[in-house]
């Protein structure tokens, strides 16, 4: 553990937190992907499979139930609220996650991480290769709507945050643990790279206090 | 089936 994945994780924490809040106190999913959150339950599920393999520590094993359950209770809260949007979740969160299901299958069979062709191992890749775009249902929507609750672009700038500090990381680990994934390395950095944009406009309005809306 | 190599983060 270094200080950058320590911080990874606690954004990571601190986006779903986030999340649950604004789904708490607008009382109201609206403006949030269902599609980007089924996605993110899919890439816990396939990644902590493990965690009935083997244990490496409480930390990491009470981390990955952490995200397991709130993953799903995220779902859960979003399935019973999905009246409550102001605009129907169908109209609005249309991105075709098919194509990014198919890919990250793709690229996990072909690329296997350290080129192990197990079940666990692909399931794993391939989680990795979805984690890097489940966000674009979210960021699609956040585009065709323009404008987003303060808790929102929060959620998603925390959230962004957790794979940068992860990319960190990886350099720290190759140079001071002598350890390097590839698979993460490259999914990590194309993860980052598609809130880039998005950083971009969190840092010119909401840092300066102006309300979130996409120029 | 080949081991899997032990992953320690999240």
């Amino acid at each position: 553990m270094n200080i950058f994945r320590f911080l990874a994780d606690m954004s990571h924490v601190l986006s779903i937190l986030l999340l649950l809040q604004k789904i708490r106190s607008s009382n109201s999913v609206a403006g949030i992907s269902f599609k980007t959150q089924a996605l993110y339950a899919l890439v816990f599920v396939t990644r902590y499979l493990d965690v009935f393999i083997y244990f490496v520590s409480i930390y990491n094993t009470a981390m990955k139930i952490l995200f397991l359950g709130t993953s799903f209770y995220t779902l859960h809260v979003m399935y019973k609220k999905r009246d409550s949007g102001t605009i129907a979740a169908n109209t609005i969160d249309t991105f075709r996650v098919e194509f990014l299901l198919i890919g990250s299958l793709a690229l996990a069979l072909i690329f296997p991480s350290e080129r192990i062709y197990s079940v666990t191992n692909i399931l794993w890749t391939f989680s990795l290769w979805l984690e890097s775009v489940a966000i674009l249902p979210q960021l699609f929507m956040l585009q065709r709507t323009g404008q987003a609750e303060s808790l929102t672009v929060h959620y998603i700038f925390a959230l962004g945050l957790y794979r940068g500090f992860y990319v960190l990381n990886w350099i720290y680990r190759y140079y001071f643990d002598n350890w390097f994934s590839l698979t993460s390395f490259v999914t990590g950095i194309i993860q980052t790279a598609l809130y880039s944009d998005f950083f971009w406009v969190y840092y010119q309005k909401v840092l300066k206090g102006k309300k979130f809306e996409l120029p | 089936e080949p081991p899997l190599p032990k992953k320690d983060e999240l």
